[in-house]
C-alpha cells in the first residue's frame, strides 16, 4: 500500500 | 444460558505463539497478493504500450476500438473524472487538519515545560516535583512517531498527485461519451486487411488466454483470503505433549499444509503469464512489420495507448485516493486521543502548580 500503516501505532495505545 | 467469559483465554505462551503465528500468515498472503497485482499491473503496462487489444480491433480507423469502449464505461462506473478531482482536492484539508492536531497537542507540553522550567530556576530546590521535560518523554516521543507516519504521507500524496497530473488529461477523454471520445482520437488508414491474417487470430487467442490467467488470479486471491484455520489446538497439544511449543517448526508447517497449494497455483498462474507475454510481443513485433505505418496511424496508436494507460492509472488512483483518505481519516482519530492525554496531563500538572505555589507563599 502507499500509505504507512497505522497499526504500529495503535499497538503503542494497547500497550502503553 | 451461562456464557463462559474466559472461553477463549489461553495460556500467554499460546497466545504469543498464535500472534507470531498469524504475523507469518498475514506477510505469506500479502506477499502472494502483492506478487498477482504487480504481475497484472506489469501485464497491463505491457499491452498498453502495444496498444493492445485495441490495435486489433481497430478495423475502421475511425471508430473507437471495443476494449477503449469498455474502459470508458468503466471509468465512468466509477464516477469519472469527478471522484479523482473531488478525493484529490480533499487530500490536503486532511493532511492539514492532521498537522494542526499534532502541533497544538504539542504546543499543550512545551508551554507547560517552559512555564515548570521557569519556576524551577526560581524557586531551585524549593520547586519539588519531578520536571515536566522528564513526564512528557513517552508523549514526545509518540509526537514524534505521529510526525514520522505524517511525512511518509506527504510523499505519498506526491506520488499520488503526480499520477493525477500526468494521466488527468487520457482520464478527462475516456470520460467524454463516445461521438466525442472518437472525436479525440486521430483516425487513420483502416488496418481492414489484416482482420483475416494469422498473426490477428494469433493475438486474439493469446489476449483471450490471458484474460482467463487474470480472472483466475482474482478468484486465486479471494480463495487465499477466505482460508480460515485456527491454530490455538496445534499449539495447545504441544504444550501438554512437550511441554513447550515449537512455534515456527509448527507454524512453517501448517502454512505450507493450508496455502501450499495456493502458492504453488499462483506461481504457475505467473509463470503462465510470461510466456503468454512473450509470445505476444513476438507477435505483435510481426504485426506491426505487416500493418501500413504511416504518421496518421502512429499518432492514432500514441492515443490509443494513452488512453489504455488512463484507465489503467485511474483504477489504481481512485485506489491509492481511497486509502489515503481512509488513512488521514483514522489517523484524526488516533491524533484526536493522543490530544486528550496531553491536555489531560497539562491539566493536571497545572492544578499540581498552583498547590505548590500557594504552599511555597505561604511558607
Amino acid at each position: 500500500s502507499l500509505y504507512p500503516s497505522l497499526e504500529d501505532l495503535k499497538v503503542d495505545k494497547v500497550i502503553q | 444460558k451461562y456464557t463462559d467469559l474466559f472461553e477463549k483465554m489461553v495460556p500467554l505462551a499460546i497466545q504469543q505463539s498464535l500472534s507470531i503465528y498469524n504475523q507469518r500468515k498475514a506477510d505469506l498472503i500479502n506477499q502472494t497478493i502483492a506478487r498477482m497485482r504487480d504481475s497484472t499491473t506489469l501485464c497491463n503496462g505491457v499491452l498498453a504500450s502495444l496498444n493492445l487489444p485495441a490495435a486489433i480491433e481497430d478495423v475502421s480507423g475511425d471508430s473507437v476500438p471495443q476494449s477503449i469502449l469498455q474502459k470508458s464505461k468503466a471509468v465512468i462506473e466509477q464516477g469519472g473524472i469527478q471522484t479523482i478531482d473531488q478525493l484529490i482536492r480533499d487530500l490536503p484539508e486532511l493532511l492539514q487538519r492532521n498537522k494542526e492536531i499534532l502541533d497544538e497537542s504539542l504546543k499543550f507540553l512545551d508551554e507547560e515545560e517552559a512555564t515548570d522550567n521557569d519556576l524551577k530556576s526560581k524557586f531551585k530546590e524549593r520547586w519539588q516535583r519531578t520536571p515536566s521535560t522528564e513526564l512528557y518523554k513517552p508523549l514526545r516521543t509518540e509526537g514524534s512517531n505521529f510526525r514520522n507516519v505524517l511525512d511518509k504521507a506527504i510523499t505519498a500524496d506526491a506520488v499520488v498527485k503526480e499520477r493525477y497530473q500526468s494521466q488527468r488529461e487520457a482520464i478527462a477523454i475516456l470520460c467524454k461519451p463516445e461521438a466525442e471520445l472518437n472525436a479525440a482520437i486521430p483516425s487513420a488508414n483502416p488496418a481492414k486487411t489484416m482482420q483475416g491474417s494469422e498473426v490477428v487470430n494469433t493475438l486474439k487467442s493469446l489476449l483471450a488466454q490471458l484474460d482467463e490467467i487474470k480472472k483466475e488470479r482474482e478468484q486465486l486471491e479471494n480463495d487465499i483470503k477466505s482460508v480460515n484455520f485456527d491454530m490455538t489446538t496445534k499449539f495447545l497439544t504441544a504444550l501438554a505433549q512437550d511441554g513447550a511449543i515449537n512455534e515456527e517448526a509448527l507454524s512453517v508447517t501448517e502454512l505450507d499444509r493450508v496455502y501450499g497449494g495456493y502458492t504453488d497455483r499462483v506461481q504457475r498462474n505467473l509463470t503462465k503469464q510470461e510466456e503468454i507475454i512473450s509470445n505476444i510481443q513476438v507477435s505483435h513485433q510481426e504485426f506491426s512489420k505487416m500493418k501500413q505505418s504511416n504518421s496518421e496511424a502512429n499518432l492514432r496508436e500514441e492515443v490509443l495507448k494513452k488512453l489504455a494507460a488512463g484507465h489503467d492509472s485511474y483504477i489504481e488512483l481512485v485506489a491509492n485516493l481511497r486509502e489515503g483518505t481512509k488513512f488521514y481519516n483514522d489517523l484524526t482519530e488516533i491524533l484526536l486521543k493522543f490530544q486528550g492525554k496531553c491536555s489531560d496531563i497539562v491539566f493536571a500538572r497545572k492544578t499540581e502548580r498552583d498547590e505548590l505555589l500557594k504552599d511555597l507563599q505561604q511558607s
